[in-house]
Formats: structure tokens, sequence, C-alpha cells
């Protein structure tokens, strides 16, 4: 089949099984053309001597140009489908470093998860001076530079695309000056094409993570970094951390939640999805060969 | 009190700036990454003598139950996270018990490592709720990038899913069997074969 659909009627994420991508997402009756994808900043090289000439490290965030896609358009995913009552799940491997597991339950919850492995990201050897490997999803949503942040896991503050409320700002740094931190939520809400009817998209993180709106309908989180320079802030090294020989391996969670803008409880339910992030169930094991059925 | 304290201690520190942000020199994060083990390890020890507690004196249980609760393990799993337990891992009947911290009921789908079958040795499980009823549960495979994670020491091939149902600020256990054969009259049994290349799976 050309495309492969997960999940159930009510939450659903269909993929192009030639790409292996997600394409599309219907959210409750929402539907949404969604894309998702893993990119890479390079890291800026100088020698910190004057303000342009700043390495990207520890403290600093100034990528080297647009974000590059970690597999071109014409390299596809490779992928493995697994389905059963309670859970749809892929598993996609996007080149050497990047990995994923895409979960749609199909009870109880109303979110979708984005399930990311980075890393080893490649070493000294690697042409750039460093990688940054970002989660982006893209929607045909119409948000004129709109967005929306939490601050510190408490209200929801509106963001705009190289905009501040207080006075008329120049950004010179076109990803870094549009990047906040993103401590539990990131959300836009916009009309899709040829629509009258505004959908909402959110995704929550399982940790904080910088993250922005860089063009319409767009959201992207930073995920992982790998830096071969000190940016001369102080630390004095580059942020080059190994483990077991290699560059680190991060694992983390993306939820993904979207809807109709009309949903006047959708935040709500955002802030309490937040909450079991932040407060998870705690697991504890005991050996259960004392107790028969009847027992237990 | 001396292991809360700890971990308050450690949290305390967690909060200077360059631990917060990552701006920390190498040596530090893995200081860092020492305390909170050692803090949270310790909480662990003494959550699970807490749940002892409250387990060998609760009232709605029977006086049988109230005993064996005295010597309950109630072990943790912090590698859960690269798909690694060594109770799940191991033992062919367990309980696992949750603890929802929330101030209202929780339902999360709960992910166990365990082993998967092969054509010729077919495991299958079943989880009972705290009432005996057997709760809808799948087994998925753990993919090959998950697997071979270095520092991953478990052998397990799959995972068992179910969705648990906690109460506010409060615990839920789950009895979870492995059964060596496939058990054709297992309520909700779900196997899988470690094989994959041989699995099958309906439209």
């Amino acid at each position: 089949a050309d495309q492969l659909v997960i999940g159930t009627q009510d939450l659903s994420l269909t993929l192009d099984t030639k790409s292996g991508r997600v394409i599309n997402g219907s959210f409750n009756g929402t539907e949404l053309n969604l894309n998702q994808e893993f990119l890479y900043y390079r890291g800026a090289s100088g020698n910190n001597e004057v303000f342009e000439n700043r390495s990207s490290g520890a403290y600093i965030f100034r990528p080297n140009g647009t974000a590059h896609p970690i597999l071109d358009g014409k390299d596809s995913i490779k992928f493995d489908f697994v389905a059963g009552d309670l859970i749809d799940e892929v598993h996609q491997t996007w080149g050497d470093f990047v990995h994923q597991i895409i979960r749609v339950y199909k009870v109880g919850v109303d979110y979708a998860e984005f399930d990311w492995v980075v890393g080893p990201l490649p070493d000294k050897k690697d042409p750039f001076d460093g990688r940054e490997i970002i989660n982006r999803f893209t929607t045909n949503l119409k948000t004129d530079g709109h967005f929306a942040t939490d601050s510190n896991g408490r209200e929801t503050l509106h963001r705009k695309l190289n905009h501040r409320d207080t006075w008329n700002v120049s950004i010179v740094e076109q990803e870094a000056g549009n990047y906040y931190p993103i401590t539990s939520l990131l959300r836009l809400t916009g009309m899709p094409e040829n629509s009258d009817k505004g959908v909402s998209l959110a995704v929550i993180p399982d940790r904080a993570q910088g993250g922005s709106s860089l063009a319409d309908g767009q959201l992207e989180l930073m995920v992982h970094r790998r830096l071969f320079r000190d940016d001369a802030f102080g630390v004095g090294e580059a942020l080059n951390e190994t483990a077991y020989g290699e560059g680190l391996i991060a694992r983390g969670t993306h939820y993904v939640r979207a809807g109709s803008s009309e949903d006047k409880t959708a935040l709500g339910k955002e802030r309490v999805l937040a909450q079991d992030v932040l407060l998870p169930v705690i697991l504890f094991f005991s050996s259960g060969k004392n107790y028969s059925k009847e027992q237990w | 009190p001396d292991s809360l304290e700890l971990l308050r201690e450690a949290m305390g520190v967690m909060q200077h700036h360059d631990a917060i942000t990552g701006t920390e020199k190498q040596h530090v994060a893995e200081d860092y990454a020492k305390l909170l083990h050692d803090a949270v390890s310790g909480c662990a020890e003494s959550s699970g003598d807490a749940l002892r507690k409250i387990f060998a004196n609760a009232t709605n249980v029977s006086s049988q139950y109230n005993k064996m609760a005295v010597n309950m393990e109630l072990e943790t799993c912090p590698g859960l996270n690269i798909s690694q337990c060594a109770y799940s891992e191991r033992e062919d009947s367990f309980v696992v018990t949750l603890y929802n911290p929330l101030a209202r009921t929780k339902k999360q789908f709960v992910r166990l490592p365990v082993q998967a079958g092969t054509q010729e040795a077919q495991i299958s499980y079943t989880v009972l709720d705290h009432e005996g009823k057997a709760v809808p549960s799948q087994l998925v495979p753990v993919p090959s990038f998950v697997r071979n994670l270095p520092g991953r020491t478990a052998n397990t091939t799959a995972e068992l899913i179910f969705l648990a149902e906690i109460p506010p600020v409060g615990v839920a256990s789950y009895l979870v069997n492995r059964q060596k054969t496939k058990n054709s009259e297992g309520e909700n049994a779900d196997y899988l074969y470690a094989d994959l290349k041989s699995a099958k799976y309906n439209k």
C-alpha cells in the first residue's frame, strides 16, 4: 500500500510507505496535514574574539545556516510496523544516528508519542563543526508567525516570529533569536488552507528543550547537540560528552496532541498531560511466586 | 529522613545555574549524575519501606497478606528507559506496584521488559488487576536500536504493555504471570515470536 494508517478512528497517523514518514494526523475528528522530520543545524566556528566570531558551544546557539535534513528527500526511512489491540508502533531508522518509535495507543489516551533515540552524533572527523539535532513538525496551518510556549511550566505565553512585545527588535540571527525555552508546552493555532475551521497543534516534551516556530505552521524542538569548540563563556570545554567511548546517546519522547481551535478544554488537557509526564507513575517490583490466582 | 534529606540536598545542588543549563564542566556533570543516582536510589529504598508499612497495616486485605508484606521486596528498575529490568526479565511471576503521585486518578500505559518466546518455545503473559480480573495486554518487540544500546545488559527482546489505573496519591498492584508454553486457556494471553520474520499480523 502507498500509505500506512496506525491507530483508530479517533486517533491515527498516516505514513507514506515509500518515504516512511508521517504525512497526516487525525485527532478526534480533526484532520491535519502533518509532516514530522529530523534535521540538524551545523555548529558555528570562530575565534570568539568578537561577537560575530563566536563559536557554537555549551552556552552559545548560533547555527551555521538553516537546518539540513538528516536524510535527503530521496532517501527513505527504514521502518518496521507492529500492530495490536492496545497499540500500534512504527520503528524507524533515519540513517546512522537517529531512530524513532512512533506510538499510537488505541484506548485511554488522546495523544501520539514520538520516542526518539539520537546518537552517537558524528565525532570530530565530521566535516561540520558539530551538529544540533531538531525534531520538526510541519503542518499546512496559516499561523502568521504566531505560536505559544509555556513559561517554566506555568502560564502560556504568546510568541511571534521576529517580534518582541515591548520594543522594536531587529533579529540578526534568525534561528537563535527566535528560540525559546520550552519546559512543557509548545503549540500553535491556525487555519488550514481552504478551510475556515481553526486547528491547534501542541507538542509536550519530557524535558526542557529549546524550540520555536520558524515558519508558518511549523514547530521544532532541539533534542541533542554535540559541538567541538569552546565558546569562551567560562566553561573552557567543548560540549562533547561521550559514554562507552562514543558520543552520548539521548532518548526521550515528544507527546503530540491536536484538535479544533474551538475546543476550550485543549489547554487544560495539555496541562494535565504535562503533569502526567512530569510526575509519572513510579514502579516497584516484587515476587509473585507466593500468589496463586485465588490468593491474589 | 536521611535519604529524603540527601535527595533534598542533591536537588538543591542541581538548582545551580550551570547544572540547569548543562554548562558545567564534564567531570562536574558526572558528579551531578552520581549525586542524583545515590540520592534517588536511597529514596527508592525509603519509598519501598513506606509501602511495606502501609501494606503490612492495611485493613482491607487478609492477615496473610499483611504478614507477607513485611518482607516484600519492592525493588525499582532505573533502567526502564532502556527497556531493562532484572526483575521482569528473570521472574516467571511478579507483582508490579504502581504509585501515583498526583492528586487525581491516573491511567498510564505500563511497559515492562520481558522475554519473548520462539516458535519452538512459546511464552505468553497474563496480567491480573487487584480484583483478579485479567487486564488486556500486548507484547511488542524492542527494536534493535534499543536492544543494542551501549551499557544495556538486558536480554529481553519484548515489552509487555497494559493500561493501569491508579488512585489519587495511591497505589495499585498488578500480578504478571509468564507461561512457558502457549496457554490456550489464558485470559487475554498474548505471545510474540522472537523471530519476527515468521510473525504474522492481521489487517
